[in-house]
């Protein structure tokens, strides 16, 4: 793991957050990943997103998780209307 | 490849598209150009038409907008989300926006326009994202300079709507798989003490304390590269990879390429005229010595002197003896040469001219 500090760390966990809100359909009760009550979901999310890019399947946001979401990429909208 | 939720599907095959406003970042005759040919990807490989139309209301509808653009999905300034489309249907269905805060290019910077846009027409068409990492249906933008479908894109879109009306059924390149049993290479060196295996488009890299291969496009790296290379090595006194592909190499240091390549194999290392391409090489780091290995023989290069040692070609298999005539990739690894023929690896000790082990090609991946 690369070294960082809390602000890096800070930025991390609202990347991943917003990340998985965009594409994974997590939904946002206004607050941060950490504090949420319930980890497991966003556990599972971030075990799906890493399975489906081959990543090391850890359900945590670890630097290859947070390098692959920082690469831009294509938002499908969920629905057509 | 993946399909949209409920498979949905245009209920006909002759679509219409139309560009609603054009991005100041190209040329509009370069807009013109990148969309007609995103399409042309699909309906070369489908029964699919499309025809540009100038007013009222397309099949898709093209535009270049930013942030909340009143379609529930807003983009969210430079990088992240390029652009998204929506699957087929009436009014918004099928249409395709892009993320005016994005730079749009015709070439290999980010973020070509031509790449994009085939991505999002693959959407309007009912393809959802692709889990091969060779699919242009991928969800994360990568470009080379040969945009083209996978054999992954095109069976979705014959799931969809169902082959071509060409005689000849086309095809497009297979992603290769580090666990295929059946896996060959084009070419492997070592990288800053790394190991990287080039197949296609793609290199497979092997990085020490790190259980998984990472597969990714070589133009990731090193943009300027050709596909299909034939041969690389690694000078590890001069911290240099050279790529060799026909008559010509290039070098980088690290992900930078060096100025002046590409460049010829016969000016720069005294290579006969005969000698179209190299099949693999080797520089051993303890004597500074390359091997290229040219069908059934082998030369012998000093990095020192810069030029042939006298006496060369020599027949591989007497010098190399076990392992064969033909060598499709090799590399040094501790003080071991590791050579690579079809699904075969053969670890080779200099010292002693044996074959130590006889592994299958892809026995680095941990499959």
């Amino acid at each position: 793991f690369p070294a960082g500090t809390s602000e890096t760390q800070e930025r991390d966990v609202e990347m991943v957050q917003k990340y998985l809100e965009n594409y994974y359909n997590l939904k946002n009760d206004g607050k941060k990943i950490v504090k949420q009550k319930n980890q497991s979901l966003v556990v599972e999310k971030l075990k799906e997103m890493q399975k489906f890019f081959g990543l090391k399947v850890t359900g945590m946001p670890d630097a290859d998780t947070l390098n692959v979401m920082q690469q831009a990429r294509c938002g499908v909208p969920d629905v057509a209307e | 490849y993946v399909l949209m939720e409920g498979n949905p599907r245009w209920d006909r095959t002759h679509l219409t598209y139309r560009i609603e406003n054009y991005t100041p970042d190209l040329p509009r005759a370069e807009v013109d150009d990148a969309i007609e040919k995103a399409f042309k990807l699909w309906s070369d490989v489908s029964p699919l038409t499309f025809t540009k139309v100038f007013e009222g209301q397309a099949d898709i509808m093209i535009s270049f907008v930013r942030g909340d653009h009143r379609d529930n999905s807003p983009f969210d300034g430079p990088g992240g989300t390029l652009a998204h489309a929506f699957q087929p249907g009436p009014y918004i269905g099928g249409d395709a926006h892009f993320d005016e805060d994005e730079r749009w290019t015709n070439d290999f910077k980010d973020f070509n326009l031509y790449r994009v846009a085939a991505h999002e027409f693959g959407h309007s068409l009912g393809l959802a994202h692709s889990t091969d990492i060779g699919a242009l249906m991928y969800p994360n933008y990568q470009y080379s300079d040969d945009v083209q479908l996978s054999q992954d894109d095109i069976d979705g879109i014959q799931a969809l709507y169902g082959p071509s009306s060409n005689p000849v059924p086309p095809t497009g390149p297979q992603t290769p798989q580090p666990c295929d049993s059946k896996l060959t290479f084009d070419a492997i060196t070592t990288i800053r003490g790394e190991l990287m295996f080039f197949k296609d488009r793609f290199y497979m890299r092997v990085i020490p304390r790190y259980p998984q291969v990472e597969q990714n496009f070589i133009s990731l790296f090193w943009p300027n590269l050709p596909t299909g290379l034939q041969a690389a090595y690694e000078v590890t006194e001069r911290d240099e990879v050279r790529f060799f592909k026909g008559d010509k190499y290039w070098a980088a240091q690290g992900q930078d390429m060096l100025y002046g390549y590409p460049r010829d194999i016969h000016r720069s290392f005294g290579f006969p005229r005969a000698v179209r391409s190299i099949d693999a090489a080797v520089s051993d780091e303890q004597t500074g010595k390359t091997y290229f290995f040219v069908a059934n023989q082998y030369w012998r290069y000093d990095e020192y002197k810069q030029s042939m040692d006298p006496g060369y070609p020599k027949m591989i298999a007497a010098d190399f003896p076990g392992i064969g005539n033909k060598v499709d990739a090799v590399f040094q690894k501790d003080g071991f040469f590791y050579f690579f023929h079809g699904t075969r690896q053969y670890k080779f000790d200099p010292t002693t001219k044996r074959i130590l082990s006889l592994d299958k090609a892809n026995s680095w991946f941990n499959c």
